[in-house]
């Protein structure tokens, strides 16, 4: 554990319970991509099964259980309690064009062919492209509000913080996982684009609104 | 590294 490690964890936190409190607290979950929320179940699912079969430590586990709790409780906020909210007309982005070729990748490139294994490269996999439903839904209506901005800001720090976990975990410990670090890599990118419109737009206090 | 203990990562 290292300070880009935690700090990246806790932006990953702080992002999934401003997502949940958004829509609680205004009881609705416009302007939210239902389907990033189900990708991110199933990335939080897949990933998680180790909890089953094998013990990290109390943090670990903890962390885990939250992280798949949440999810789960995002998305039947979404598609249950306040469904009526649920933007649906505009969240028309196709996941099975993520999901089939990131399933098939998963069997293709992994570190082990095993079920457990496969699995984890899937999530790894799935959740760097997970967002692109909600990315979609934005560039649709043109705009964000600015809590929404926040959870993706959040969101896209975690994937950042955790690149300069794993340099500093290969300088100082000789961990490497290729398929982490090209994950990460590819997610973090697809976070620039909205990095640039949060601090040229957002930071001043401006709603995020993409010209027509 | 043993990849069958797990991923230590979240």
């Amino acid at each position: 554990m290292n300070i880009f490690r935690l700090a990246g964890d806790l932006s990953h936190l702080a992002a999934i319970i401003i997502l949940l409190l958004k829509i609680w607290k205004t009881r609705s979950c416009a302007g939210i991509s239902g389907k990033s929320q189900i990708l991110f179940a199933l990335v939080f699912t897949t990933r998680y099964l180790d909890l089953l079969t094998s013990f990290i430590s109390l943090y670990n586990t903890f962390m885990k259980v939250v992280y798949i709790g949440c999810a789960y409780a995002t998305v039947y906020l979404i598609y249950m309690k306040f469904k009526a909210t649920y933007d649906g007309n505009h969240d028309t982005f196709r996941v099975e064009f993520l999901v089939v070729p990131v399933g098939g990748l998963a069997f293709l490139v992994n570190h082990d062919f095993s079920p457990l294994e496969i699995l984890w490269t899937f999530s790894i996999y799935l959740e760097s492209v997970a967002i692109l439903p909600q990315l979609f839904l934005i560039s649709k209506t043109g705009e964000a509000e600015t809590i929404t901005t926040h959870y993706l800001f959040c969101l896209g720090v975690y994937r950042a913080l955790y690149l300069f976990n794993w340099i500093w975990r290969f300088y100082f410990e000789g961990f490497f996982d290729m398929i982490a670090i090209v994950a990460g890599v590819v997610q973090t990118i697809l976070y620039c684009d909205f990095f640039y419109l949060y601090v040229t737009k957002v930071l001043k206090g401006k709603k995020l609104s993409l010209p027509a | 590294t043993d990849k069958t203990t797990g991923h230590d990562e979240l």
